[in-house]
């Protein structure tokens, strides 16, 4: 990661799948900051394509976009 | 190995700020585990640079499948002041070109835009109350302005990425562009005893640069939402001034001798006094610490010269209880052959002599590009990935300065720079499995 982090603790051999289809950022459920927050709705939007460029973005983001 | 579907997000402060400021809370965890991926901050801003950590987490592996790794992280920027200087006057800037440097700010982590709109060259900024000023100072009136809609939508774009935006209109020198579009506001410059039809810095001496002075930062002030507007207040040339027999008599007038910085003083005062009873704070280069202008106990000041070891002007500048922001090390705009990212990654901004209380005055500092050699073709492979080091310097512990952990890592970013489509330049030899694309 640039820049480093403060901490940062990794357990290797141990991850994770992302299957870009079914990912999706999300508020959780005891957020203050929920939906119709500008700032993290557009950011959702900006790096779930950031990290699935090729991908075709799931409905509801396509709804948002 | 397990499947997770979603990112939660979580902010503990209710608030979606409208803008983010300097005591914006920035800090986040992430955690990241086999079935469940969370990320938790106090404020929007947390969350936004938790997102960007998150993004540069996930992998791909060689059949094409996007995995994490089970990582826990807790962090928080060093530094609240991470900034870049972009100048749009000494060759126009597209607002492509700004808003494509906005993102990669964010993908640093950066959170100042130091926007240095207009100098000597070109006056790109298209004021509501003085038109002329763009019509006749632009290097184009038409193509090479900012439009007040340009303005907002550079604000905007910066805000969505938790970037605050803060103008510089540097005065009273660097000035030359404004003369034509404000007749009056610059000084004649004489030889012997007839105007040679040369000008030199902003007239000081008659009441009507106030009154255009109070009319353009109240406009600025809010069009600029941030708290701080930068007020420049460098390389004034008193060549002008000594050659003007009015500005010689106000000078005899007032007592000031020979000494023009009397004089400059005189001008920033009334200028900072000016700025202050807008609501605003600000930040001026280092010569207006230097010529002992009166300014306001939370002034910010910019250490931008090298000639002086920046690290003495660092502790002079916190001993006399002002807030200090470093660029003297990072002009970016300089380059050599070679790793010249390693010179700005060894910078330690608190490397002086001085107190604790004296370290604690440090906000951070700023990356600069100057614009003589730079413009759209070029600016952003100068940029990225050396600006990069800087955005470290300012982010992360005082500890990190490894340097051989820093370039694996900074040249694995690059790569992933590549791939969010910014040409940033190689730091040595190598490759990137995707190497960058036009289309």
């Amino acid at each position: 990661v640039w820049p480093q982090p403060q901490h940062v603790r990794v357990w290797p051999g141990s991850s994770s799948r992302l299957v870009p289809a079914r990912f999706r950022f999300g508020y959780a459920r005891d957020s203050a900051v929920g939906p119709g927050c500008a700032v993290l709705d557009q950011a959702f939007l900006r790096y779930w394509r950031l990290l699935f460029a090729a991908q075709r973005r799931p409905p509801e983001y396509e709804q948002l976009w | 190995e397990m499947s997770c579907n979603e990112l939660l997000v979580s902010v503990t402060k209710p608030g979606c700020e409208d803008y983010p400021n300097m005591d914006s809370e920035e800090s986040y965890k992430l955690s990241i585990s086999e079935d469940s991926f969370l990320l938790t901050a106090d404020s929007v801003w947390g969350a936004l640079r938790g997102l960007e950590t998150f993004s540069q987490l996930v992998g791909r592996a060689e059949d094409g499948t996007y995995y994490v790794n089970k990582t826990d992280i807790v962090d928080f920027p060093r530094f609240r002041y991470r900034g870049l200087l972009l100048d749009t006057s000494r060759h126009y800037l597209p607002v492509k070109a700004i808003l494509e440097t906005l993102d990669v700010m964010a993908y640093n982590k950066l959170n100042v835009f130091h926007w240095h709109i207009v100098d000597d060259p070109s006056f790109p900024y298209e004021s509501a109350a003085f038109p002329d000023l763009s019509e006749k100072g632009a290097y184009n009136p038409i193509t090479h302005v900012y439009t007040p809609n340009d303005v907002k939508l550079v604000i905007e774009h910066a805000r969505l990425r938790g970037i605050r935006v803060i103008p510089e209109f540097d005065t009273p020198g660097h000035t030359l562009s404004w003369g034509p579009g404000a007749p009056g506001l610059l000084t004649p410059c004489y030889i012997g005893s007839k105007p040679s039809g040369a000008y030199g810095p902003v007239n000081p001496i008659l009441n009507s640069t106030y009154q255009f002075m109070a009319v353009l930062f109240r406009e600025v002030s809010t069009v600029f939402p941030d708290f701080y507007l930068h007020l420049g207040g460098d390389e004034v040339e008193f060549t002008c001034w000594r050659s003007n027999p009015e500005i010689n008599s106000f000078m005899k007038q007032m007592g000031f001798g020979q000494d023009y910085t009397e004089l400059e003083s005189f001008y920033i005062q009334r200028l900072l006094d000016m700025v202050s009873s807008y609501g605003k704070g600000y930040v001026v280069w280092q010569e207006v610490f230097d010529n002992g202008v009166k300014v306001k106990p939370d002034t910010i000041i910019h250490v931008w010269k090298e000639s002086v070891p920046y690290q003495h002007k660092m502790a002079q500048v916190t001993k006399a209880g002002y807030r200090a922001l470093l660029s003297a090390p990072w002009y970016l705009n300089h380059i050599s052959y070679g790793q010249d990212w390693l010179a700005a990654y060894k910078v330690e901004p608190l490397q002086f002599a001085g107190s604790s209380e004296q370290k604690a005055l440090v906000i951070g500092g700023e990356a600069c590009m100057w614009g003589e050699y730079v413009d759209a073709t070029n600016l952003t492979p100068r940029l990225w990935p050396r600006a990069g080091a800087v955005a470290e310097r300012l982010w992360s512990n005082e500890t990190v300065r490894d340097l051989q952990d820093a370039y694996y890592r900074l040249a694995d970013f690059r790569c992933k720079l590549l791939g969010r489509g910014i040409q940033a330049e190689p730091l040595f030899v190598g490759y990137c499995d995707h190497e960058y694309s036009r289309s």
